[in-house]
């Protein structure tokens, strides 16, 4: 099969919602299946990204998906509280045709041991449920004061204080869910980069060159000595 | 390889530095390297100039990006690296103001290293810290401890930051890389990230390379 130009190929791009809704479906249908219906899940929010090769994309998403864990209301206690899931998918779409290369799901609350000042525990619950608990802001707040002071943070104005904030306040879930997603013994949380958004860390700190192909170098002889 | 390995201790390393508001990781992974292999073959260990790089490597892209094969190639065809001191970094791209006088450093030619993580181990004991490129997902928010996200969030296809593996080892039986990163010192583990080992976590056999010093 003839393969487009390189460039063309390779770059893995930030898709828009509407693209992703196809493959979304096509993961949530996967995800579902030999599911009863009362038990089925419900997709979230969904990002993701694609790469295209020849007449192949391969979409790799991200998604939250709500599990109702009762499905008769007879028998279930009320209110009857979702299960969310955070889950990655990768899927091959090669002429209309969709594959499911990969599945990782898991529940989004894990327990969290950082004893350190700037500890989540107290942000968990956000994870599970739909609306902030009211005292989210008041702690937030102390918290980002607290960086604000740690890092030196001047801002222009209030308006930009205020959505630093937001900003703020979103990377700390952010950073909760990253943390239940590790396998290893990483703790994350509050660090220097807290009030940059996801797109500014990215521009600013990261190198989108490395996507690119290096160019081929001799390859290094193997150490075999003891 | 041996069951544990670290530069640092070693003196082959220098401190942390920070790129500042600048995507010039690239740069910092090259001259640390560099400055493994300088300190292997000579025993000296010097601060080298990234800002060199940053001006006058032009197949780069200084704040924009870089890759470190062509950054070799660039110290290669410069004639060598400057040191920090004399070539000091603004974290901003200037009229490259090379002096081949100053130059401290020369490399002859550079390796493509094997993906096998095993044998980069066997060859970082042996030969230095090795250039590597990573995909930072979580890095944002990164604190300490051993860092494993899943394959499909840290995958080795969206690599898009360059730092500099100085050693490796086990912490409660959970094999590391120790890796040097160029946020400065008030980021994860006074400047550095630990990352699993033996996985291909986060695409960190992808890119390994070395210069090589003669």
């Amino acid at each position: 099969r003839p393969v487009k130009p390189r460039a063309a190929d390779s770059e893995a791009w930030e898709l828009a919602p509407l693209e992703l809704l196809e493959p979304a479906r096509f993961a949530l249908e996967m995800y579902n299946r030999g599911r009863a219906a009362g038990k089925r899940a419900m997709l979230g929010a969904v990002r993701g990204r694609v790469r295209r090769a020849g007449e192949g994309s391969l979409y790799s998403l991200e998604a939250t998906l709500e599990e109702t864990p009762c499905n008769d209301p007879t028998v279930c206690q009320l209110p009857v509280s979702k299960k969310t899931l955070l889950c990655s998918f990768e899927i091959l779409d090669e002429l209309g045709k969709h594959i499911l290369l990969r599945r990782d799901c898991g529940p989004v609350d894990t327990k969290v041991t950082d004893n350190r000042n700037w500890t989540l525990n107290s942000f968990l619950p956000l994870l599970n449920k739909d609306s902030f608990p009211q005292d989210f802001s008041v702690k937030m707040t102390s918290v980002f004061k607290e960086f604000v002071t740690t890092y030196n943070r001047t801002y222009d104005s209030k308006e930009e204080t205020q959505w630093r904030l937001t900003v703020f306040a979103r990377n700390m879930v952010r950073a909760q869910k990253i943390q239940a997603l590790d396998r290893g013994t990483a703790q994350y949380g509050v660090t220097k980069f807290s009030d940059l958004t996801e797109e500014e860390f990215h521009t600013i700190y990261l190198n989108p060159l490395l996507r690119e192909k290096h160019s081929k170098m001799h390859p290094a002889t193997s150490v075999n000595d003891p | 390889a041996p069951p544990e390995w670290d530069w640092r201790k070693k003196g082959a390393v220098t401190k942390v530095k920070d790129q500042g508001m600048c995507g010039s990781c690239w740069a910092f992974s090259v001259t640390g390297n560099v400055e493994g292999q300088w300190f292997l073959k000579e025993g000296t260990l010097l601060s080298l100039s990234e800002q060199e790089l940053l001006d006058c490597d032009k197949m780069d892209k200084a704040c924009l990006g870089g890759l470190p094969s062509s950054a070799y190639m660039a110290i290669k065809s410069l004639g060598g690296l400057e040191t920090e001191d004399d070539y000091k970094y603004l974290g901003h791209m200037e009229a490259c103001n090379f002096s081949e006088e100053k130059v401290k450093v020369y490399i002859n030619d550079s390796v493509d290293l094997s993906q096998n993580e095993q044998k980069l181990a066997a060859w970082l004991a042996k030969k230095g810290p090795i250039s590597v490129a990573i995909n930072a997902f979580g890095m944002q928010f990164y604190r300490h401890g051993i860092a494993r996200p899943l394959r499909p969030l840290c995958s080795p296809w969206f690599i898009d930051h360059a730092v500099l593996i100085v050693g490796y080892g086990n912490r409660s039986d959970i094999p590391f890389w120790a890796i040097k990163n160029s946020w400065g010192t008030d980021w994860g583990e006074e400047g550095y990230y630990y990352l699993h080992r033996g996985s291909g976590a986060c695409g960190v056999n992808t890119m390994a390379t070395s210069a090589v010093v003669n």
